[in-house]
C-alpha cells in the first residue's frame, strides 16, 4: 500500500458516497445514469468473488463490502426507492454493447483460464468503459448538475489515481498487471475531455455545459 | 498459475 493507491481508493469512495447523498437528500436520481450504476455492481460482484478465497488485509475486505454495498444501495435507490426521478428517456446507451466484448475479451485475454481468474478479467474490462453510458448521458442532454460532476470528477481521479500506484509499484517492488493497467488506461482516457470541462467550467463556478 | 499477479488492490 502507498500513498497513491490509497489516495484512488479514498477518490473512489468519495465519489461513491458523493452519489449517494446526492440521491438521497435531493431524493432524486434525475441527470444519473442507472445503468453505469448496474455495470459498477456488476464489476464489483464479479471482482470480489474472492472476498471469501483471497485473504489481503482487513483494510482490503472492509473496503470490498463497502463498495459492493454502496453500489447495490445505489441501484437500489435509482429503480426502487427513487425510481419515478430516474431519467430513463436519456438513459438510452446499450449495456450489451459493452458486456458482451467484456466477456468475449475476458474470456481470450487472461493471465489464467480460472473461473475466478476469468470473472476478475471480466470485471477489470467492464469497469473500464462502464461510465460510458454515464457520459452518453451527459452528451444527450448536454449538462450535468454540480453534484454530479464532482462525482465523475472523484471517479476518474480514482482510476488516474491507480495509474500512478502502478508505475509507483512497478518501480519500487517490480509488480505490474499489464492487463489491469493497460484498463485503466483506457478508463482513465474516457475521462479526459470530462477533466477538460470540470477544471474549465465547474471549478470556476460555472455549470458543465457542453457546447452546443 | 505462477505468472498470475496478485491480486491485492481493489
Amino acid at each position: 500500500m502507498n500513498v497513491f493507491r490509497l489516495s484512488g481508493d479514498v477518490a473512489h469512495l468519495i465519489a461513491i458516497i458523493i452519489l449517494l447523498l446526492k440521491i438521497w437528500t435531493s431524493r432524486s436520481c434525475a441527470g444519473i445514469s442507472g445503468k453505469s450504476q448496474i455495470l459498477f455492481a456488476v464489476t464489483f460482484v464479479a471482482r470480489y468473488l474472492d472476498l471469501f478465497t483471497n485473504y489481503v488485509s482487513i483494510y482490503n475486505s472492509v473496503m470490498k463490502i463497502v463498495y459492493l454495498l454502496a453500489s447495490f444501495g445505489t441501484v437500489y435507490l435509482m429503480y426502487m426507492k427513487f425510481k419515478a426521478t430516474y431519467d430513463h428517456n436519456h438513459d438510452t446507451f446499450r449495456l450489451e454493447f459493452l458486456i458482451l466484448p467484456a466477456i468475449a475479451l475476458s474470456l481470450i485475454i487472461n493471465h489464467d483460464f480460472a473461473v475466478i481468474e476469468v470473472f476478475w478479467t471480466f470485471s477489470i474490462y467492464l469497469e473500464s468503459v462502464a461510465i460510458l453510458p454515464q457520459l452518453f448521458m451527459v452528451s444527450k442532454t448536454g449538462e450535468a448538475e454540480s453534484i454530479t460532476s464532482h462525482y465523475l470528477f472523484a471517479l476518474g481521479s480514482y482510476r488516474a489515481l491507480y495509474i500512478v500506484n502502478w508505475i509507483y509499484r512497478y518501480y519500487m517492488e517490480g509488480f505490474y498487471d499489464m492487463i489491469a493497467t493497460l484498463a485503466g488506461i483506457v478508463q482513465t482516457v474516457l475521462y479526459c475531455d470530462f477533466f477538460y470541462l470540470y477544471i474549465t467550467k465547474v471549478l470556476k463556478g460555472k455549470k458543465l455545459q457542453l457546447p452546443a | 498459475e505462477g505468472d498470475v499477479p496478485a491480486k491485492d488492490e481493489l
